[in-house]
This record gives structure tokens, C-alpha cells and sequence, in this order.
């Protein structure tokens, strides 16, 4: 048996840089 | 304020990565628009975009790194990272760009421009965190 190889799935915000300190408003 | 470590390679830049948007709808890597990072952001609730405009890239000892110098949100925060030359930031309005292209192209197969002092990236910041 071949079991299906999973494609991988990342969410959006791993290609997004932190880039600030966290701020309050 | 002493830049941060050059991150590793991460995997999900490489073309045909699969990305799943806050809504739950998958796109490319390569296919993403402004706006699927910002109604995303929107949806979280906890995340904010910021623009982050591109003040220096001067280069690095490290080898192929640069250092990029960002004024981070309205307040124009400034923030140093150390990054690998070909590493992506997503420019608004133009998509994909890094310090070189022509090396993102190679290792990852994307479609890439150049980052330029001036180019406004989109970043992320925890909001009301209180």
C-alpha cells in the first residue's frame, strides 16, 4: 500500500514578518 | 538597536507552497495579493498590518545577509532586521520582492522583485494586547 502523500498547508501570517514591538492603543 | 539573527530557510516561500488564507481558502505562495493579507488580518481579530517602509539595506558580515532598516507603523518605529539576501518581504501593491531577486528566484522558484529603500512592506503586530 501507497499511502498519499500530504501537501503541507501554512498559514498566511508565517510569511508575514513581526516586525513591531506589541503596542497597546 | 542590534539587529535580530538572520533567520533559517523557511519552507513555505518555495513556489506552489500552499497557504491557507483566515477565511479558509488556500492559494499559492505565488498568487497572493495585498489584499489577501489585509481582509485575512481583518478576520483575525488579533492581528494587525502594519506598513513597514524600507530606510537602509546596508550589507552584512554575515555571509549573503543584509541588514534592513524598516520605519515600522504610524510611529515609525524603527526596526533593524538581519535577513539572508534572498529572503521575501511582500511589498503592498507589488508583491514578492527581496535584496535579491535573482537568488530568490533560484532557491525558491519565486517570482520575485527587487527590495528597494522606499518599498512599504506589510508586517504583522499583536493588537490591544492589554
Amino acid at each position: 500500500n501507497v499511502e498519499p502523500r500530504s501537501v503541507p498547508v501554512f498559514p498566511w501570517h508565517s510569511l508575514v514578518p513581526f516586525l513591531a514591538p506589541t503596542q497597546s492603543d | 538597536a542590534a539587529p535580530t539573527p538572520a533567520p533559517s530557510l523557511p519552507p513555505y516561500f518555495m513556489k506552489g507552497s500552499i497557504i491557507q488564507l483566515a477565511d479558509g481558502e488556500l492559494k499559492r505562495v505565488e498568487d497572493l495579493r495585498t489584499e489577501d493579507f489585509i481582509q485575512s488580518a481583518e478576520i483575525s481579530g488579533e492581528l494587525k498590518i502594519d506598513s513597514s517602509t524600507v530606510e537602509r539595506i546596508d550589507g552584512s558580515p554575515a555571509p549573503n545577509s543584509a541588514i534592513i532598516q524598516f520605519a515600522v507603523g504610524e510611529h515609525r518605529v524603527q526596526v533593524s532586521v538581519e535577513v539572508l539576501v534572498e529572503y521575501p518581504f511582500f511589498v503592498f501593491g507589488q508583491g514578492w520582492s527581496s535584496c535579491c531577486p535573482d537568488r530568490t528566484t533560484q532557491l525558491f522558484e519565486l517570482s520575485c522583485a527587487k527590495l528597494s529603500v522606499g518599498d512599504v512592506c506589510i508586517s504583522l503586530t499583536l493588537k490591544n494586547l492589554k
